[in-house]
């Protein structure tokens, strides 16, 4: 999966890549003083392609807020809320809404599910459906954090670290492999890294194709850029 | 470049068909043997109907790749370039299947060079079959030259040909063809000392076109529909229809301007056409400069008797006078809607007009738009206008739309020693009409984005082609229903496509389709919006012409309304050299022929902007 890091006040971007075995659960928001989690699963292609690169995605997350008692699992085939005991299914083969004291939801038939969670965080989940006889590619899920602000200053994961902004300085600019990518030196966390600029896809008005957004490219899975390194962040379950 | 210090170490075309999507490669490499630089010339013939994708360099390890961009704003980023002279990329005519693609580059002394060039069309079927053409040139032998072809055809192959203009009894043997039931494989490999025209000539043999044709097992009834990734393609072509008769009328210019070689080229074309006429066919001759001459006053049976008076008639054909188009086509309007209200033409039968001119009218109306609401108007949408333009004086672009607005088609006629068999080749494809009011429908909640899936005519040889896209990837069956009308009865088909798996039909294949079919959807649909473009009501042509760039942009097509805009290495003086490729349209080429040279220009890195949106966003996704 692709992790960008938009900063509309610098007019920039920074994207990293983070693959590991399919299976593997990442963390991708931790609050603990609002008691919010998301973690992530990822899977692979069903085969490997002839290039021999095996991409992964996220194709399941679990997601709880422990003050409000909300527990969210979402996965390409289904939606399931649980809350006061009780189960909620959702389909995303249907247009609905949920709106509750604490949580709402909305679900747009086959493309988004847009989460409300009272007074900490708004987000967006998309649903990327591939043709069902692909030979390579799945379903597959994109995680966008649409409003974080209310979140507190201890909010961690490989998203969560920086949803209170980042510095980091970008100079030295120079030919890269391509003419399109030049490499540049970041300096960010005390550390100086090689990065590339590039282009990673929004698609959050485009479901299909996405939108380019110009980014610092960190290289060998955000080394450097997040805390740690990207095993740090594997957990054993989902919730 | 400077024969001799310039070694051509390969060149190599790697042509992909999937389903008459055709997507070519075509690589060159080379090394400057000099001590110094020197410009190297990459110069490629592609076909018309074929768009640029992507074209890249490579140079001292550096690899430049061309971006696709919006034409007229490249033009306007680079006008200083293009004003100063630094232009370097051209795209001219080349004969009139085919257009050229060069560039040069400077290269450093002992240094290589390998350049890029992919293409993309969607083969058309014409008289029966398919044509893959590729046009080498390669100047002297060549190291590693070679033609690959694979061709996926899941329908089934009925037959493949493969030949070349410069196929001597030797290399013959050497176009290797292996075709099993739904793929073909051909290559051509010669060595060097094969490709020599002597055995210690420098001159090669390979100079000319390589073309391969084949046909596929046409489905009958439904036609054949693939669903690929999302997207689906009905092809439709159902054999064994019976042809409609034809009521046609021939309105020929015999202005001062045929006069010579072209009169009498059009009286000899005209002779073979009326021989092969159907004798349950109608038929009627227009003779025009100034004035209207019709043979006869209403449109005749095919009989041997009437084609025989007729064919002493055209042998009769002189050129004199002016050229009243408005009047002579309004002629041939009125008098087969005469014989239809007259009820002398048989019910069940297709009504068309083939107009022949050399020029532009210049008697009687002369306004080109006012003749074209006159035409229209008066047809009404009752027939087919088909037009014939010869020569290059004519306004084809006139023709053109005056055509399109009249469910017909227009073709330039190449003043050569073949235009008798350019016209009746032409005749050839529009005379066997098998069904009239082709409707191919789809159910509106499952499709989107439909190509156009109405057709005027189905004519013997063609094939109707119409794609679009699911709105559920997971649609297993696809409700499929045609409509036309045929010789004796309606056509009428209906049935449920599904999507194949393309791992059962190729198992040896690694996964190499990829997205053809949105590539082919994508294709068909900017054709099909360029048209628009042309021929339709003035708000029509603005959101066709839009929604073209747009689909030209995202899908990395080069047409006429997009660049492909490479930015060469700096010269020596330091200044950038960049490079454009455009796609010319009919008209262009044919003011390229008139002697005006058409060059295109200029252009450097094009940095994208994306809107950012205020608050931040943190998101993860797929690669």
């Amino acid at each position: 999966p692709h992790f960008m890091i938009e900063l509309p006040d610098r007019g920039d971007a920074l994207c990293f890549n983070i693959n590991d075995k399919p299976g593997t659960i990442f963390t991708l928001v931790r609050d603990p003083e609002s008691g919010i989690l998301v973690n992530g699963q990822i899977i692979g292609d069903k085969k490997i392609p002839p290039d021999g690169k095996i991409n992964t995605y996220f194709w399941r997350f679990g997601i709880i807020h422990q003050t409000l008692g909300v527990r969210l699992e979402v996965s390409t085939r289904e939606i399931s809320v649980f809350q006061d005991g009780k189960r909620v299914k959702l389909l995303w083969s249907d247009t609905a809404s949920l709106k509750g004291p604490n949580v709402d939801l909305l679900v747009t038939k086959d493309r988004s599910l847009t989460v409300t969670l009272k007074d900490s965080v708004k987000f967006v989940i998309l649903l990327h459906k591939v043709w069902e006889k692909h030979p390579y590619h799945r379903d597959y899920l994109g995680f966008y954090t649409l409003d974080s602000h209310l979140l507190s200053p201890s909010v961690h994961g490989l998203l969560g670290q920086f949803y209170h902004g980042i510095e980091y300085e970008v100079t030295d600019l120079r030919p890269g492999e391509v003419p399109e990518k030049p490499d540049a030196t970041m300096y960010v966390k005390g550390q100086e890294l090689n990065v590339t600029r590039g282009w990673q896809r929004d698609f959050r008005r485009d479901v299909k194709n996405g939108e380019n957004v110009p980014c610092w490219f960190i290289h060998s899975n955000g080394t450097g850029l997040i805390d740690g390194d990207e095993t740090d962040y594997i957990v054993s379950g989902l919730f | 470049a400077n024969e001799g210090k310039v070694e051509v170490h390969s060149v190599t075309v790697d042509c992909k068909v999937t389903s008459r999507f055709a997507h070519t490669v075509m690589t060159s490499r080379a090394l400057n043997k000099a001590n110094s630089s020197q410009e190297i010339f990459f110069e490629v013939e592609l076909p018309k109907t074929a768009f640029i994708t992507n074209f890249s360099m490579e140079i001292e390890g550096q690899v430049y790749v061309g971006e696709v961009k919006e034409k007229e704003k490249a033009k306007k980023q680079y006008e200083k370039a293009v004003s100063s002279g630094q232009t370097a990329g051209l795209v001219k005519v080349s004969g009139r299947k085919m257009e050229k693609f060069s560039v040069s580059v400077n290269v450093a002394a002992k240094s290589n060079v390998t350049f890029v060039l992919t293409y993309e069309e969607l083969l058309q079927r014409k008289l029966g079959q398919y044509e893959i053409l590729t046009r080498v040139k390669p100047k002297t032998p060549v190291n590693e030259f070679q033609i690959v072809a694979d061709i996926y055809e899941p329908q089934g192959i009925a037959f493949i040909d493969v030949h070349a203009t410069f196929l001597s009894n030797d290399l013959l043997p050497l176009v290797e063809k292996t075709v099993t039931e739904k793929k073909a494989h051909i290559s051509f490999s010669p060595t060097m000392e094969q490709q020599r025209t002597c055995p210690s000539c420098d001159g090669t043999l390979i100079d000319g076109d390589f073309i391969i044709k084949y046909d596929v097992n046409r489905a009958k009834n439904l036609g054949d529909i693939q669903i690929v990734n999302g997207y689906f393609v009905h092809f439709f072509a159902p054999p064994d229809l019976p042809r409609v008769p034809k009521n046609v009328v021939f309105v020929i210019d015999r202005s001062g301007s045929m006069s010579g070689k072209k009169i009498a080229q059009t009286r000899e074309a005209l002779l073979e056409i009326l021989k092969d006429l159907h004798e349950e066919d109608f038929f009627a001759l227009i003779e025009f400069d100034h004035m209207v001459s019709p043979w006869r006053q209403s449109l005749s049976k095919a009989t041997k008797d009437n084609v025989a008076e007729a064919m002493k008639h055209v042998h009769k054909l002189r050129d004199m006078g002016a050229t009243n188009i408005n009047d002579a086509v309004l002629r041939a309007v009125s008098m087969l809607v005469k014989d239809r209200q007259a009820k002398r033409l048989p019910d069940r039968s297709v009504d068309m007009i083939i107009l022949l001119t050399d020029g532009m009218p210049n008697s009687g109306e002369s306004n080109l738009g006012k003749i074209q609401e006159n035409v229209q108007s008066a047809i009404g949408g009752n027939m087919s206008l088909f037009c014939l333009g010869f020569g290059n004086d004519v306004d084809y672009s006139f023709l053109d739309v005056m055509s399109k607005q009249n469910k017909g088609l227009a073709r330039r006629i190449y003043e050569a020693s073949d235009a008798t068999m350019q016209l009746q080749g032409f005749y050839e494809e529009v005379s066997s009409p098998l069904l009239s009011e082709v409707d191919l429908r789809y159910p509106d909640n499952a499709v989107e984005f439909l190509t156009t899936n109405h057709f005027s005519q189905l004519f013997n040889g063609s094939e109707i082609v119409v794609a679009g896209r699911l709105t559920d990837n997971d649609l297993d069956n696809l409700l499929v229903e045609v409509f036309g009308q045929g010789f004796e009865d309606d056509f009428k088909v209906q049935g449920q496509a599904s999507a194949s798996n393309w791992d059962v039909i190729y198992p040896d294949e690694e996964y190499i389709f990829g997205d053809f079919t949105e590539r082919l959807w994508a294709y068909l649909t900017i054709q099909q919006l360029l048209e628009k473009s042309k021929s339709g009501s003035p708000d029509e042509k603005v959101n066709a012409t839009a929604k073209a760039l747009e689909m030209s942009l995202q899908y990395s097509f080069v047409t006429p309304l997009t660049s492909m805009v490479v930015t060469k290495p700096e010269t020596e003086d330091g200044t950038d050299s960049p490079l454009i490729a455009d796609k010319l349209t009919e008209e262009q080429r044919q003011q390229a022929e008139r002697g005006q040279a058409h060059q295109l220009a200029s252009p450097a890195l094009y940095t994208r902007t994306h809107a950012y949106q205020s608050p931040p966003t943190y998101f993860v996704d797929g690669d």
